[in-house]
């Protein structure tokens, strides 16, 4: 669970934007999904400039087919958040595979209607989230690998 | 402890 207090955040959060309404948000998130937390990274854009920015990273909760999974998701918010959408990926871990498809490309990034017409404020990352875990529910973004390095059993005679 | 819930996914897709 993230314990990260408000002043930390704002300190964190000190070049964005919109940061009292990016801070109120992220508090209302993690206090609902508490396996996200707030952290501080180096974000590479496309034209390979870096910058530091804030994700939410972490796992949220999926049922598919009557089970819980935790599936393993980072969500970037950009200094300009609330006003534009978060930049979302799903991060398998080493035992998992990406299911590409409709909302999930080859680098795990995150395609959504819930995204594309992203508007503040009617859009926010709890809402944005709950889609997530319905989409998701339906399609999961990643699945396991089969174990294809483990031994084979020997056969009985 | 600020481990957070391990990753799980469901069982390969065939």
């Amino acid at each position: 669970m993230a314990v990260v207090n408000e002043g930390a955040l704002k300190k964190m959060l000190k070049q964005y934007k919109y940061r009292d309404l990016t801070v109120r948000e992220i508090t209302n998130v993690i206090s609902q999904y508490k396996d996200l937390k707030p952290v501080m990274d180096a974000y590479v854009f496309n034209d390979g400039s870096s910058r530091d920015l804030m994700s939410l990273t972490g796992t949220i909760p999926i049922s598919y087919r009557g089970n819980v999974y935790n599936i393993p998701v980072c969500l970037w918010l950009l200094d300009t958040y609330p006003f534009n959408p978060p930049i979302c990926f799903v991060k398998p871990t080493s035992a998992m595979m990406i299911k590409t498809g409709k909302h999930i490309d080859a680098n795990g990034k995150i395609y959504l209607p819930y995204l594309h017409e992203w508007k503040h404020p009617q859009s926010d990352l709890y809402g944005l989230i709950q889609v997530m875990i319905v989409v998701f529910g339906e399609e999961p973004p990643v699945f396991s690998r089969p174990t294809i390095a483990a031994p084979l059993p020997s056969l009985p005679s | 402890l600020n481990g957070g819930a391990v990753p799980s996914a469901p069982p390969t897709y065939t």
